[in-house]
């Protein structure tokens, strides 16, 4: 990984003595590559080299003498600092129903996680609601049905409906009416150019005001991950984010380029396909891996 | 550097950044960057106006390797097996595809191969009904080999033209998964023999560098013929297909440009170039 392509660099300087400003730019070389090879988006892996380079220019890389080391240390530092401390919970609202929407592109998990939340909240004696509020794709109703019945976990639908707002709208009202503390809203997939399905996600969220709304994202997104998640966040305002499929071999850069462009935490991962399959964020983990 | 008098370092950042930011990968824009020092010994680019035509043209180069002889010798049925991870467009891109075929007149049969996730048989069953084409398959939970084995069997007796197999998503890591898909086209290969005819890997368009652990692991598991690139018509340009088509010589042969039946189309490289460039 990194750590064996900065112990090669800075072998070959070794008996030289000080090292020089060339052979630190040769090592945020090597650390750029890892990031780019990692999906990081190429700005925010511009701007973080940037950062480190002056850490990895003062006394301690200079007169260090496993330079190569204390490199790959800062990176690590660094970059677990920029993904953000362990905020891995919803924020219950003191005023129940507590509402959490999910969005994301297509396929990126969100009807797999709406199970998995509402999972993991029934664990901790809530009592979710799973709303189906994705009229468009074929059985996707089935799908979280067929989710909610396997967890034992009621789910709100409105076969009929083809108004996504009413809908969510209604279940919220179930809620309060059957003690459900939770609703967790299951949305289409939609691109975030979209116009008319980024306006529907705003006026779901104008009419039940959300507490979290979380942004789903697939672990192996490239460098689009900074535009659509700048997007949802600027049209949408995003509250926290989900990373799924982690349990492939992903390095997972997107994680480092959508924090950095939203500043929004990273709040769970998804380790699955099974219900059970969400885990708490862990920065540290993610910078290992992401560096390789 | 000489020959660079005209073409400055920052119109080359410049070039550079768009090959990134397509997710064409570090590796392979370094390639491409490198080439452009050829090119000017070559005299084939002699101003700053012909560095992107000429890139344009490597990149052709490379998504053009090994696209397939359009087989029209195939004894009926022509059987596809339509594989990948999670989540990236598979059974949509059946419906579409079936609708495809089934438009050019050819008899259709879906088979309803993911029999473990939560209403994907029901999903697959309802795309057959929107383009008028039946779907065998067994109750969630049996085995997709069995389903496989059961649709070319229904696809023999029927004497369709064409089979298409949906499969369920699975990461390339997931040993046991793997397995499970080698099983599939041995049961399919062993009934029909040059079975499966195509072997799709479908690649969704926001994927970075990881597609080519897919496309590597995927074509270990199973000879893959050719690429479907899905939901191109996001902001994502799905540049890794170069380096899958340049590195592994894997054809794009579609692409997926939306949700609804008609947003399929068949790929064309030089579009493609254009596009990443756009
Ligand atoms: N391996 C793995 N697969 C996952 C994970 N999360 C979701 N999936 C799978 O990814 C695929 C897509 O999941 P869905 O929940 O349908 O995704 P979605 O975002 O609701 O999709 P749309 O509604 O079409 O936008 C399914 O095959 C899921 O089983 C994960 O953490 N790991
Ligand atoms: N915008 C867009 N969305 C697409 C495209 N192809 C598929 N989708 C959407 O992507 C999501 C996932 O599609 P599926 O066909 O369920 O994907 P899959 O690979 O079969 O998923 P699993 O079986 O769960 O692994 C759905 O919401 C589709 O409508 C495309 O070309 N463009
Ligand atoms: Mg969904
Ligand atoms: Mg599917």
């Amino acid at each position: 990984g990194l750590a064996d392509k900065l112990q090669q660099t800075f072998k070959k300087l070794r008996g030289r003595g000080k090292l020089s400003e060339n052979d630190i730019n040769d090592a945020m070389r090597e650390v750029r590559v890892a990031l780019l090879e990692a999906d990081v988006n190429f700005k925010v892996a511009k701007d973080f080299i940037a950062q480190i380079k002056s850490r990895a220019t003062g006394q301690e890389i200079l007169q260090s003498l496993t330079p190569g080391q204390h490199v790959v240390k800062i990176v690590n530092e660094e970059l677990t600092a920029l993904l953000g401390g362990t905020q891995s919970r919803i924020t219950i609202s003191s005023r129940p129903p507590t509402v959490v929407m999910l969005v994301g592109l297509q396929g990126a998990g969100k009807t797999t996680t709406a199970g998995k939340l509402a999972s993991l909240l029934k664990k901790q004696n809530k009592r979710p609601l799973l709303v189906a509020g994705d009229i468009y794709r074929p059985a996707a109703i089935k799908q979280l049905q067929v989710l909610g019945e396997q967890l034992q976990i009621p789910v709100f639908a409105k076969e009929d409906s083809r108004d996504p707002v009413a809908i969510a709208k209604a279940a919220v009202e179930h809620a309060i009416s059957y003690a459900n503390d939770v609703v967790i809203i299951d949305t289409a997939g939609r691109l975030h150019i979209n116009e008319t399905l980024m306006q529907e996600l705003k006026s779901i969220k104008q009419t039940v005001k959300p507490h979290e709304i979380m942004l789903v994202v697939d672990a192996m997104t490239g460098q689009d991950a900074v535009t659509v998640a700048d997007s949802f966040n600027q049209e949408l305002g995003i509250d926290g984010i989900i990373l799924t499929k982690l349990d492939g071999d992903a390095r997972g850069g997107a994680a480092l380029s959508i924090k950095a462009v939203t500043g929004r935490p990273i709040k769970f991962v998804g380790m699955g396909e099974k219900l059970d399959a969400l885990e708490p964020f862990h920065p540290d983990r993610m910078a290992s891996r992401i560096l390789g | 550097i000489s020959g660079y008098a005209t073409i400055d370092s920052e119109f080359l950042e410049d070039l550079e950044a768009v090959l990134l930011s397509a997710d064409i990968g570090i590796q392979t824009t370094n390639k491409l960057m490198a080439s452009i020092n050829t090119g000017i010994r070559a005299k084939e680019i002699r101003n700053p106006d012909e560095l992107r035509p000429y890139l344009k043209t490597k990149i052709e180069e490379m998504l053009l390797k090994n696209v397939p002889e359009v087989d029209v010798s195939t004894e009926p049925p022509r059987v596809v097996l339509v594989i990948g991870v999670n989540g990236v467009g598979k059974t949509t891109t059946i419906g579409k595809l079936g609708n495809f075929y089934r438009e050019k007149g050819e008899t259709v049969l879906l088979a309803a191969g993911d029999t473990f996730r939560a209403a994907a048989i029901e999903q697959l069953e309802i795309w057959g009904k929107r383009i008028g084409v039946d779907v065998i398959k067994q109750a969630t939970g049996s085995d997709p080999a069995a389903v496989a084995f059961d649709a070319v069997q229904a696809a023999k007796a029927r004497k369709v033209d064409t089979l298409i197999i949906d499969t369920a998503g699975r990461l390339h890591t997931k040993t046991n998964l793997m397995e499970e898909l080698k099983k599939i086209n041995r049961v399919i290969s062993r009934e029909i023999p040059g079975a499966p005819h195509e072997i799709l890997l479908v690649l969704d368009a926001t994927t970075g560098q990881n597609a080519i652990s897919q496309a590597k692991l995927f074509s270990a598991a199973a000879p893959v013929t050719g690429v479907v690139l899905t939901k191109l018509d996001g902001t994502a340009k799905g540049g890794v297909v170069v380096s899958i088509g340049g590195e592994l010589g894997l054809p794009v042969l579609w692409i997926g440009v939306g949700e609804g039946i008609t947003d399929l189309r068949p790929f064309d490289p030089r579009e493609f170039a254009d596009a990443l460039f756009g």
